[in-house]
């Protein structure tokens, strides 16, 4: 079933808010690997914020990448 | 910290403000960075000198978008600023969004709450998870000094205490679910689920969460002040009332109702009581339970007036549950008294208690 436009939305903030902070590759690594990178990320994205570690997507972790918040990733390396 | 926790290698960092932001004046702003500094120069040997040219291990500047190190900021909200860990060249530097509305009070943005987290990471910290501290990566505003235990642990291992100061008060770290000794401040019901007060936070427990969720008081309800003293649901009007000091605010699901806060003794509690240890309202009477210090009072939901023969002794009405309580919560019959890290499970019906258990088993402890 086609996802509507906010829930489109809402994967793009997620796509956006988990390569600046949880280094998730940025480009087209084909559909089933692209969702399987992600969820990781929002696993650790979760698990960082002590939200309920489900790898999806849902309403509390939405809020958490809406707020305003300093841009030094939660995760990355620095050489 | 960083990986490899980088610091600086001396104690003498510099630092230097390349340019100002017009929505504050400049002195404000001087004003700002030196206050965020001295946050940290208070708990480490560390001191700050100012540069007013040439290169400074620390250079602060607010631009937008894409301002010169590859690493854009994204318009008004979002992102805030970042700042560099230690090292050479861009190494501690420090960029605020221009986008962002800065100011020195409660408005967002505080420009000396975010540049007090952005020299954090300049020294060498990295975002921290507890949502009390400062290093937490999500703004949330809050007075008073900003470091909370898990800040200064941080920063003094890499540094070490300051030798010429005394002990700060930082704010607790958040408090530990499963701690044994752990008591709360209010618990109440809210449209199915239970909020636990404790300092300035608040857990809430979810049928369809496994986990409960540590939030800051401040985070959800900024004008709710950061210590509740008792709090209570009635489920056929809608409302959660939450009590501190002498005042009380409503909440109407997660949002506040206006008009409020109001004084407790709208209630019709004597001018004597200054606050409110605990509040339940008792679903199938319709009266909400007031209790303070060692008594306690029966309002009327329906009438909105006190109940006459009140107040009562807690100790003699309720008999095993001692003389005081932190919070009490109404379940199915079933009253549950907490007091110190005891839960005290009392039948309305049969007017005693039936099981003692401690005040964490309802967070899965």
């Amino acid at each position: 079933k086609p996802i509507s436009s906010e829930e489109k939305d809402d994967v793009l903030l997620a796509e956006r808010y988990l390569r600046r902070y949880y280094g998730m590759p940025a480009g087209l690594q084909g559909e089933r690997k692209t969702s399987d990178v992600m969820s990781k990320k929002i696993r650790e994205m979760q698990e960082f914020f002590k939200l309920e570690v489900t790898g999806k997507l849902d309403d509390d972790t939405l809020e958490i990448m809406e707020m305003a918040r300093c841009g030094v990733p939660d995760v990355a390396e620095y050489n | 910290h960083f990986p490899r926790d980088l610091k600086w290698k001396t104690t003498d960092v510099t630092f230097r403000i390349l340019n100002y932001t017009p929505d504050l004046k400049k002195a404000d702003v001087d004003r700002a960075v030196r206050n965020a500094f001295n946050v940290w120069s208070r708990v480490t040997p560390l001191k700050f000198k100012k540069l007013y040219e040439g290169n400074a291990d620390i250079m602060i500047s607010f631009g937008a978008r894409e301002h010169g190190d590859f690493n854009p900021f994204d318009g008004p909200e979002g992102l805030l600023a970042h700042a560099y860990p230690p090292g050479n060249g861009i190494g501690g530097d420090t960029h605020f969004d221009e986008d962002e509305t800065w100011t020195k009070d409660f408005h967002a943005f505080n420009l000396f709450l975010v540049a007090a987290h952005e020299f954090g990471h300049a020294l060498g910290m990295a975002h921290s998870s507890d949502p009390g501290s400062l290093m937490y990566p999500v703004y949330t505003y809050g007075k008073g000094y900003p470091l909370a235990e898990d800040d200064i642990k941080g920063i003094q291992s890499l540094y070490g205490e300051n030798p010429n100061h005394g002990k700060v008060n930082p704010k607790p770290d958040a408090p530990s679910k499963c701690d044994p000794e752990l008591s709360f401040d209010a618990v109440t019901e809210l449209r199915g689920e239970t909020i636990i007060f404790k300092d300035r936070f608040y857990w809430r427990l979810h049928a369809q969460m496994p986990e409960p969720e540590q939030n800051l008081i401040k985070n959800t309800w900024p004008e709710i002040p950061n210590k509740v003293d008792a709090a209570y649901e009635n489920p056929e009007k809608d409302f959660v009332i939450i009590f501190s000091g002498i005042k009380m605010w409503a909440l109407n699901g997660y949002n506040l109702v206006d008009g409020y806060p109001k004084y407790i003794h709208k209630l019709g509690l004597p001018k004597t009581v200054r606050k409110i240890d605990a509040a339940v309202n008792i679903r199938d009477t319709g009266k909400t339970l007031l209790f303070v210090d060692e008594e306690y009072w029966s309002y009327d939901e329906q009438t909105g007036t006190m109940d006459s023969g009140y107040p009562r002794s807690i100790e003699e009405n309720f008999p095993g549950i001692g003389d005081e309580v932190d919070a009490a919560a109404y379940h199915y019959g079933y009253l549950y008294f907490y007091h110190d890290h005891l839960q005290f499970e009392y039948s309305f019906a049969s007017r005693k208690v039936m099981r003692i258990m401690r005040a964490n088993s309802i967070l899965g402890c």
